[in-house]
C-alpha cells in the first residue's frame, strides 16, 4: 500500500491511499484502502491521514478516523498517530502505520509493522527512514 | 503553514534487499509531490502525483507490482478525500488501470463516493484512462508471493511483500 497527504499554504488538506490489497485474497475483497475513516481520512478542520498495514484490522479498528479524533482531542501528531496504530494492535491484532499531518502542519509517523518506508520534504531537506526511530536527511 | 507532502510505502517487514529500493521510491515520490506544489500546482495535484510514482514503481504494492487474487488476477483499490468540503472519491476492486489513484480522483467529482469492480473499471475506460493489460501490472515477485501463499511458505520474511 502507498500514501500521500498534504496541506497546502491555505490550510487545504488532501488524503490519498492507493493499493494491490493482499496477497491471495478472494476475489471480490475490499480492504480498508477505499473506506473513508479506514485507510485515509481528511478534514481541514482537524488533519490528514494515511493508513497502511492488515486491512482486516484498519478496518475494524478505524484508525484513520481515530487518529483524528485523537487530533481534535487536543493530541499532537506525532502522539496521536503513535496512539491509534499501537491501540489497534492491541486491541484487534494486525500490524499498520500512519502518515499524519495536522492542521498546524505538524507531522506524525508511527507503524507497529517492522518497518514503515516514509517521506517528506520541509524546507530545503528531504527526510525519510524505514526503520522504527529512525530520521534520515538530505539537502536536496 | 509552509506546504508539505509526507509519503509511505507501506507498513510490513521489508527484507534488507528490499528496503534501499523502497527508500528510492519514496524519496522519488515526496520530491515529485513538492516539484508539483513549488510549480503551482494544488496539493490535490501533488499528492495525486506522489502517488502515481510509487505506482508505478513495481517495489510497491500498488499499481504495477500489486499482489494478486487468489486466483491471480489484480484487484486495486485507491481513496481520494480533500478536508474543505470533506469530498470522497474512491474504487475497490479496479482492473486494467495504471493508476486507481486517478481514477478516485475523478470519481470525486460525481455524485457517487465508491465505484467498485466491473463498473469501475469501465468508468475509467470510458473516462479516457488507458486499458492496461494484467501482464503489464503483474511482476515476477508478485506471481511468486501467490506461489508461495498457495505452498504455505507464506511465513518466511523474504517473500512477503508489506503493506
Amino acid at each position: 500500500t502507498v500514501g500521500a497527504i498534504g496541506i497546502d499554504s491555505n490550510g487545504h488538506m488532501v488524503s490519498c491511499t492507493s493499493t494491490g490489497g493482499m496477497n491471495g485474497k478472494l476475489t471480490g475483497r475490499v480492504g480498508d484502502t477505499p473506506i473513508p475513516g479506514s485507510g485515509g481520512y481528511c478534514d481541514d478542520n482537524i488533519g490528514t491521514v494515511s493508513a497502511t498495514g492488515n486491512g482486516e484490522s484498519i478496518l475494524r479498528y478505524n484508525v484513520s478516523q481515530r487518529i483524528l479524533a485523537y487530533l481534535e482531542a487536543g493530541t499532537g501528531a506525532q502522539e496521536a498517530t503513535r496512539l491509534a496504530v499501537e491501540g489497534m494492535t492491541k486491541r484487534v491484532g494486525g500490524e499498520a502505520g500512519a502518515i499524519t499531518i495536522a492542521k498546524n502542519g505538524d507531522v506524525g509517523i508511527a507503524f507497529t509493522s517492522k518497518r514503515m518506508s516514509w517521506a517528506y520534504v520541509k524546507g530545503s531537506k528531504l527526510y525519510y527512514g524505514i526503520n522504527p526511530n529512525e530520521i534520515l536527511e538530505e539537502n536536496l | 503553514i509552509e506546504p508539505i507532502i509526507v509519503v509511505h510505502g507501506g507498513a510490513g517487514n521489508y527484507t534488507y534487499a528490499d528496503i534501499s529500493r523502497c527508500l528510492r521510491g519514496v524519496r522519488a515520490a515526496a520530491i515529485k509531490g513538492h516539484q508539483v506544489v513549488q510549480s503551482g500546482g494544488s496539493i490535490l495535484d501533488a499528492t495525486v502525483a506522489a502517488v502515481e510514482v510509487m505506482e508505478a514503481d513495481p517495489e510497491f504494492n500498488a499499481g504495477k507490482g500489486s499482489v494478486l487474487t487468489v486466483d491471480g488476477k489484480v484487484q486495486m483499490e485507491a481513496l481520494v478525500m480533500e478536508g474543505e468540503h470533506m469530498k470522497v472519491g474512491s474504487v475497490t476492486g479496479i482492473t486494467n488501470v495504471a493508476h486507481p489513484i486517478s481514477v478516485a480522483k475523478l470519481v470525486m467529482d460525481l455524485p457517487h463516493s465508491i465505484l467498485g469492480f466491473e463498473s469501475a473499471t469501465a468508468f475509467a475506460h470510458q473516462n479516457g484512462i488507458p486499458f492496461v493489460p494484467d501482464e503489464e501490472l503483474i511482476t515476477p515477485a508478485s506471481l511468486q508471493a501467490l506461489e508461495n501463499f498457495k505452498n504455505k511458505k507464506i511465513s518466511s520474511a523474504a517473500t512477503e511483500i508489506p503493506g
